[in-house]
């Protein structure tokens, strides 16, 4: 009927909080 | 003014507080260091936003994919999920939009129109204001009623939408190259959340009806 409810999510992550210390760490 | 789209109206605003409740949530919650955050002043309280390019791009992404449900009323919750290592949810805040019938949204532009052009549209946009200004105190005072997380979780944004409104998230997936896919049942659900309402606003142009939290 089209009424039923979807439950979506985007399929990339977002980044990790290690990648992101890796990245302050880079800096 | 009378090419006033209401609806985009509603989503850009919806849009905008959700950007900064999401950048909130991820800062009161530590999802992620503290010092990725900077104070900003929005709806006139300061707030926490992120200013990781990579963190904040993701989250415009996100948005930007929504955007077209919430104008089309097509989107019925969205929903912050923090997740643990194993990535089953720990906690979720959860947004209930829900927008005026097309009847009152039709009375509710004129009245929009009357207030732009009659009136000060100030009184209008200081009502909203003060309402979202409301949600995001609730937000960043909420660590005060929830458990502390365990470490090193993630997060994921969900939206509960009707089936038939799936069609427009393909569409704009071939632009954004932004894939948006049906979440996994445990990614969802949680075994007995302790469920923590956290505030209700209701105005004539935008409506949040319900904040919860609700915690593993």
């Amino acid at each position: 009927t089209g009424s039923a409810t979807h439950i979506l999510k985007p399929l990339m992550s977002p980044p990790t909080r290690d990648e992101i210390l890796c990245t302050l760490l880079d800096l | 003014r009378q090419d006033l789209n209401f609806g985009q109206v509603v989503a850009d605003i919806l849009c905008e507080f959700l950007e900064v409740a999401i950048h909130l949530i991820l800062y009161v919650r530590e999802v992620y260091p503290s010092g990725i955050f900077q104070k900003r002043k929005k709806y006139n309280v300061p707030v926490q936003m992120s200013c990781h390019p990579e963190l904040n791009q993701y989250i415009q992404d996100t948005l930007h994919c929504m955007k077209p449900l919430i104008e089309k009323n097509d989107a019925e919750k969205v929903v912050v999920v923090i997740m643990d290592k194993e990535h089953r949810p720990v906690e979720r805040f959860v947004f209930e939009i829900s927008q005026p019938t097309l009847l009152s949204i039709r009375c509710v532009h004129v009245d929009v129109c009357f207030c732009f052009c009659c009136c000060s549209s100030d009184s209008l946009l200081s009502h909203v204001e003060q309402l979202l200004r409301a949600f995001i105190l609730k937000i960043s005072v909420c660590d005060a009623v929830l458990n502390n997380n365990p470490p090193g979780c993630s997060f994921s944004v969900l939206v509960h939408t009707r089936e038939a409104a799936t069609r427009s998230m393909e569409k704009v997936q071939v632009i954004k190259d932004f894939p948006w896919i049906v979440a996994d049942e445990q990614e969802v659900h949680m075994k007995e959340p302790r469920l923590i309402p956290l505030k209700t606003m209701t105005s004539d142009i935008v409506k949040v009806r319900k904040l919860l939290a609700a915690e593993r």
